[in-house]
């Protein structure tokens, strides 16, 4: 099983056309192995990108270089996961009792 | 069923026992129709809801196309079991499938989505191999012969939203649309994803209107006052190209082409705080509210026969 430990998943919001230009090169760059969740089109669509934790001090600072808003919105993805492992392991022993 | 946990998670092959288990219940109202197998050779199912008659009028709903949105495979079991027991009670559920048959597809994807369950929670395509490349996987809702290889899909095998080597080259697709021609009466097809909160119509590949524009924009905002009317959950409603961006290959587009009129595609809860890893305990609530917008949907092409 993939272990996501320390990615994030940031959303962010882009405040002008080029700004999506921008997120669109982002977006091309696959060294980074980022993964949208939701693509650059329109800056009142909010983009939603999977970052591995190797990568996100580049993508944080490319976002704060080019002045782009973000927030995160998921602070740990393996935690996360982790809860909803639990909780389907919960659930399929109460499944079983 | 009934002692089955609705309000949880499940891997595939719990789901397919499930299934079973549906056919069992309701032997006058449903029956699993095995449409193909997987590229790694999964059988494919879809349960069909039908009173009898042959080749009647059918409306089609699929759950699960991308594998990582659990939430419209949980979603899908709810409202498989809310049809089949609002069957008989509901004068509206009963009068429809009085009329029409309902085929609903639970897991679309079914390589996809074991995958998700045994190695990566993040896995979107199919699990087919690429030739000449590591990456493994078709986007299957690029795949579809409309506008193929268009803009807003990748030609690269390593994207994921990678359209494939040519349209319907994804057996999981091929065995949808072999189903859907050799039926020839569907009326209906509406595909569930996750998430972002949208209903929305053709096109995806051309950010042209469609013919049947203002209806099926009439038929999704109705869709969508229904669906709020229970949490408040804001749904947009509009075509795919305009409400989201260009994406090419999708299979309402396809359907739509080939004159399914009523074509739509749900973009379930939520707007930013956990994505399509949406927590078990809003299984339940995102189903009961989409039931309705669906409903609202299946009412509306019971009532206009074309």
């Amino acid at each position: 099983r993939k272990v996501f430990t320390g990615d994030q998943v940031l959303r962010i919001d882009a405040k002008s056309e080029e700004q999506i230009q921008l997120l669109k090169e982002l977006e091309n760059t696959e060294v980074l192995e980022l993964d949208f969740w939701t693509h650059p089109v329109s800056s009142d669509l909010p983009v939603d990108v999977h970052v591995p934790y190797v990568s996100l001090n580049v993508v944080r600072r490319f976002l704060q270089d080019n002045e782009i808003p973000f927030q995160v919105m998921i602070e740990d993805l393996q935690e996360l996961l982790d809860k909803e492992q639990e909780d389907l392991q919960h659930d399929a022993m109460k499944g079983r009792d | 069923a009934k002692s089955f946990d609705y309000a949880t998670y499940h891997g595939l092959e719990t789901l397919y026992s499930w299934m079973d288990s549906m056919v069992a219940g309701h032997p006058n109202l449903i029956s699993k129709v095995h449409i193909g197998s997987s590229y790694e050779n999964r059988p494919m199912y879809v349960l069909k809801f039908s009173t009898g008659g042959s080749n009647r009028p059918a409306i089609w709903i699929d759950a699960g196309i991308h594998s990582r949105e659990w939430i419209s495979t949980a979603s899908a079991v709810w409202m498989a079991n809310k049809l089949a027991t609002d069957f008989g009670v509901d004068p509206s559920v009963t009068s429809l499938l009085g009329q029409m048959d309902v085929y609903l597809m639970i897991v679309t994807n079914p390589d996809g989505y074991a995958f998700t369950h045994t190695n990566n929670r993040m896995w979107r395509k199919t699990r087919s191999v690429n030739p000449g490349s590591t990456c493994r996987g078709v986007d299957p809702n690029r795949n579809w012969d409309a506008g193929f290889g268009g803009p807003g899909a990748s030609k690269n095998p390593c994207s994921d939203s990678y359209h494939g080597p040519s349209a319907h080259s994804a057996i999981e697709v091929n065995n949808i649309v072999n189903l859907i021609k050799n039926h020839g009466n569907f009326k209906s097809f509406i595909s569930i994803h996750a998430y972002s909160q949208l209903l929305m119509y053709p096109y995806g590949y051309i950010c042209t209107d469609i013919p049947d524009q203002a209806e099926l924009h009439s038929v999704g905002q109705g869709a969508v006052q229904a669906l709020s009317s229970l949490y408040g959950t804001s749904y947009k409603v509009g075509s795919i190209c305009k409400i989201i961006y260009q994406a090419s290959g999708g299979s309402i587009d396809w359907t739509y082409n080939i004159g399914i009129k009523y074509s739509f595609a749900f973009e379930l809860r939520d707007t930013g705080r956990y994505g399509f890893l949406l927590p078990a305990n809003q299984i339940i609530p995102t189903a009961t509210e989409t039931w309705l917008g669906l409903k609202y949907i299946m009412e509306y092409v019971r009532d206009h026969p074309y």
